[in-house]
């Protein structure tokens, strides 16, 4: 159940995230599609962990505070996502 | 470089974090 709530709180936070970068980043719309598409790849484990709500919980209050670092975050993001997708995962297992 | 490349963003981070986000689409686009 505990799985099942975070899961929800860090699609909500995610949702939020990408609302707020789509607002700042108008001028290349594809750098929120970019993230989307890594978050869409990562892996589900990592998607309803505790690590992942505070990673967005912290870029989501600074890109909310500093509108002029949106696309650092973003980067911050993407990265993180990148390094837990599921098919580097895959590519990992001996 | 370019001018179509330079922006007028003010902070230096984000300016360059936007450069890196840029480079990695465009690396994913030309690899399809």
């Amino acid at each position: 159940k505990a799985a099942h709530i975070l899961k929800v709180e860090n699609e909500k936070l995610f949702e939020e995230f990408v609302a707020h970068c789509t607002l700042h980043t108008q001028d290349h719309p594809e750098v929120v599609t970019f993230l989307q598409t890594k978050y869409s790849k990562a892996s589900p484990d990592f998607l309803m962990s505790v690590e992942f709500r505070n990673a967005l919980g912290r870029c989501l209050t600074r890109a909310q505070a500093n509108t002029a670092k949106t696309f650092v975050y973003i980067n911050e993001l993407c990265t993180l996502l990148k390094q837990h997708s599921a098919k580097r995962r895959v590519l990992m297992q001996p | 470089e370019p001018s179509s490349m330079i922006d007028d963003d003010d902070d230096p981070e984000n300016r360059i974090a936007k450069k890196m986000l840029l480079a990695q689409i465009k690396a994913n686009y030309s690899s399809g």
